[in-house]
């Protein structure tokens, strides 16, 4: 027995103008 | 360490160092061509999209892992015996029998990237397998539900 509600559609993003610091290798 | 201020300053670091060298930059996110988000209505360049299908399931009443001639002994004790081998008999037959939990099914989950650099300013500098860093974190989250 079930009983379907919906999708739940999740975004997550990396925006433009966040400010952020990264640690790598050049 | 050889500390320099700006992005702008990096390349006389590189001139100067032997390579491969490792760095810490800062900067806000950039892209010639960003995503536009449908959900978070945000411009991005990196864009994770999770699918799930919520649906309530009845929850079933479970069966009792004792033996049959030891179940009606179960049933009138008012903790479990030490007859019975199943520890949670007690809490599973406690909900009612016509109960409905919600449940999460993951349908699909994509993630797009467009080319992008962090600028400081003075000059930029583009930045690739990002995701695959330790602690990468998405900045922004926001779910939608379509019934």
């Amino acid at each position: 027995d079930k009983k379907i509600l919906g999708l739940k559609r999740t975004e997550r993003v990396l925006p433009v103008g966040a400010f952020l610091t990264v640690v790598g290798e050049v | 360490v050889t500390r320099v201020n700006r992005l702008n300053d990096l390349a006389q670091l590189l001139d100067a160092e032997r390579l491969p060298l490792v760095v810490t930059i800062s900067g806000k996110v950039a892209s010639e061509n960003p995503i536009n988000c449908e959900i978070t209505g945000l411009k991005s360049v990196i864009v994770e999209e999770r699918v799930n299908k919520l649906y309530l399931k009845k929850k079933e009443e479970e069966k009792c892992k004792c033996a049959i001639k030891q179940k009606e002994k179960c049933k009138r004790a008012t903790k479990p015996q030490k007859t019975c081998n199943d520890a949670d008999y007690w809490t599973l037959h406690s909900e009612p029998s016509d109960s409905w939990t919600l449940h999460s099914k993951s349908i699909s989950c994509n993630t797009k990237e467009v080319p992008w650099y962090l600028d400081d300013g003075t000059d930029h500098v583009h930045v690739v397998g990002a995701r695959g860093a330790t602690d990468f974190g998405y900045t922004a989250v926001r779910s939608k539900f379509d019934e």
